[in-house]
């Protein structure tokens, strides 16, 4: 799956997903990539977050609405997803999840649970100047 | 203190953030760049879990799933379980940008794809069939049943319910990993 953030040069936010879900799944199941709050939610008075992992688990806790939602608390993108994550992780310690997020001034974070040696996310915004890879360890 | 534009996108999918940050540099929306940058790991088949050809499901099919949301409108535009149908996310453009809904699913997305323009085809690839012929070489393990008959960790289905096991749910969870993920 991938997961997208987007702020244009006028502050315009958008998020996306695009996946084939998880292989040998039933026919029919779909995982949390198409649902608005869970695979991706954006706010435009907040910021956006999209989501990727376990979509079986993850749609359980609407994690991306739930670091946007953090977001428009005051914290940090990088601390809403940490506290996103958190919550699938006293549910679900075995599941695998992520998360990034930025806010609409173009602050980003990431979190993660059980993924080894860390999640890789791609970022980039004039500072950074190139399509930079960055790793967060998980929870 | 931030700094616009930006893009940044789950794992390091690289070509995806190139794409779309350069839709975004040369005057494109934020909903142009998502499109861009979720089309590209779709042509890309990024890690087999985007787009056509990948993650094969019990029966050997690939279904894909895309979605769009726009920060101003607050409009969503999705598809689930969309068959034969390589474009997810341009068809999930098009059910925001032509419809008043926000989800379509199933066949009825893949109708609504070819009334939009998009080809209908086939969009199995010698991966995802050889990937579901060892599964099924495999006795289909790794699978996502449980509380049925045959044990599904020993058998294929088809499956019929018995009484539940709390003891025998959830077990296979970690089947979820770096190259297998929603």
């Amino acid at each position: 799956t991938i997961g997208m953030v987007a702020i244009d040069r006028n502050g315009s936010l958008a998020v996306g997903t695009s996946t084939n879900g998880l292989r040998h799944k039933i026919p029919g199941r779909v995982g949390d990539s198409p649902i608005p709050g869970s695979g991706a939610y954006v706010d435009q008075d907040v910021g956006g977050a999209a989501a990727t992992g376990d979509g079986d688990i993850i749609m359980r806790f609407l994690p991306s609405y739930q670091a946007v939602e953090n977001m428009r608390q005051g914290m940090s993108p990088k601390t809403a997803a940490n506290e996103a994550i958190a919550r699938i992780v006293k549910k679900y310690p075995k599941a695998m999840a992520a998360i990034v997020a930025a806010d609409n001034a173009g602050r980003y974070g990431a979190a993660c649970i059980n993924i080894e040696g860390g999640f890789p996310y791609s970022v980039v915004n004039p500072k950074l100047g190139n399509v930079t890879a960055e790793r967060v360890d998980c929870l | 203190r931030g700094i616009l534009p930006l893009v940044i996108n789950t794992w390091n999918f690289s070509n995806a953030t190139l794409n779309a940050w350069t839709t975004l540099s040369s005057g494109g929306s934020a909903v142009d760049a998502i499109v861009s940058g979720c089309s590209t790991c779709e042509r890309e088949q990024c890690d087999h879990t985007v787009g056509w050809g990948g993650s094969p499901d019990e029966n050997g099919e690939s279904t894909l799933d895309a979605m769009i949301m726009d920060g101003p409108s607050h409009k969503v535009g999705a598809v689930a379980g969309m068959r034969r149908v390589k474009d997810a996310i341009s068809v999930a453009r098009k059910v925001l940008d032509n419809t008043q809904h926000s989800l379509l699913v199933g066949d009825f997305a893949t109708e609504f794809a070819v009334q939009m323009g998009f080809k209908e085809e086939n969009i199995s690839s010698d991966w995802s069939l050889k990937t579901w012929e060892d599964w099924k070489a495999n006795k289909c393990q790794p699978n996502y049943w449980q509380n049925v008959e045959p044990n599904p960790r020993e058998n294929c289905g088809p499956y019929k319910p018995v009484k539940r096991d709390a003891k025998n749910e959830n077990i296979n969870r970690n089947l979820v990993n770096y190259e297998n993920h929603d």
